[in-house]
């Protein structure tokens, strides 16, 4: 009966996933190994065909078809911070009128805008995951902040790894393919933000967890019990223990020949830890260095005291 | 903390409706 609960967890998890989750891991794979016919993701590897694919990137207004609903609620709750205002806001529309910046700069900057819209999107997509979690909504509402605030970067950090291979990586909802020698050619400190995610990403996809996998993990990493600030972990740790024998179980059914999975899944947890502090303080040092950046309020939120 | 986190605070507590984001 143990072992039926424990599954039945797991469903209700992988769920939820597909529930709130538009690119799951089985979509993307399946457009990085062109299995999508005539589907192929436009690629920006220039700045030429990044300006080009600019249309494609604002991922607000991209309707996706099996989450019509949510994109619909979604649009309707744009009546705050797009990246097309906040780029506004920073003068980046009028490229001309900044100072010290050239064209190239400005399309970098806006770019930047587009992958933090997408993120505070995804951050509200990662908090209806959240609490999908039998039990997330009766922790303490202030647990439940601290727990999104520590994991949710964590968490964004993994569901990127399906979407990435070692020559580039999917965005905007699977519509765009970027390759990392593009990234690695913006300047600084741009080039390096996502060098550690790639290199990551490539080591991670070598585990091979599928989206049923993946859900579990992720439940996992957001009820972590040593997040700094909680005030009653017991409950947290409780939560977390039931979700861990799940994925516990479901690894050693879904992957019989892969020895030591689990214990090499958790191992992840402590990578992902450094991954987030080395991005925090990318963030940081874009804040001192880009005096037009303007970063999301969200996003803000989250990485303010974060580490 | 919820008064720091308001847009997170207001993610966890609005289930259905839309969220200024």
């Amino acid at each position: 009966p143990e072992a039926a609960d424990l599954r039945a967890l797991a469903r209700h998890l992988y769920e939820a996933y597909l529930k709130y989750f538009p690119l799951t891991k089985a979509k993307a794979r399946a457009i990085l190994s062109g299995k999508t016919g005539d589907n192929v993701p436009f690629v920006i590897h220039d700045m030429k065909s990044l300006m080009e694919g600019e249309q494609f990137i604002n991922c607000s207004q991209i309707p996706i078809q099996e989450h019509q609903q949510q994109a619909t609620v979604l649009t309707a709750g744009h009546g705050g911070i797009t990246e097309v205002q906040m780029a506004s806001e920073c003068g980046l529309l009028e490229t001309t009128s900044i100072s010290g910046h050239g064209l190239t700069d400005a399309v970098e900057l806006r770019f930047f805008y587009s992958c933090q819209s997408r993120s505070a999107e995804a951050v509200r997509e990662v908090t209806e995951f959240a609490k999908s979690i039998p039990g997330f909504t009766d922790l303490d509402l202030n647990d439940q902040v601290t727990l999104l605030k520590y994991g949710v970067i964590e968490v964004l950090i993994i569901m990127m790894a399906p979407l990435m291979n070692k020559d580039g990586t999917l965005i905007s909802y699977g519509q765009i393919f970027m390759t990392r020698e593009f990234l690695k050619s913006l300047r600084k400190p741009f080039c390096q933000m996502m060098e550690p995610k790639f290199e990551f990403s490539v080591k991670f996809n070598t585990l091979e967890l599928d989206d049923s996998d993946m859900a579990l993990f992720l439940a996992v990493i957001i009820l972590s019990g040593d997040r700094p600030g909680l005030l009653n972990v017991k409950p947290i740790e409780q939560l977390q223990e039931t979700v861990l024998h799940s994925l516990e179980l479901r690894l050693k059914l879904n992957h019989p020949d892969s020895l030591q999975l689990f214990a090499k899944l958790l191992q992840k947890m402590t990578d992902l830890r450094q991954i987030v502090t080395d991005h925090v303080h990318f963030m940081q040092l874009l804040k001192k260095t880009e005096v037009d950046m303007c970063l999301h309020p969200l996003l803000q939120e989250i990485m303010k005291d974060l580490y | 903390l919820k008064e720091k986190h308001k847009i997170l605070h207001q993610l966890l507590q609005n289930s259905t409706s839309p969220v200024d984001l």
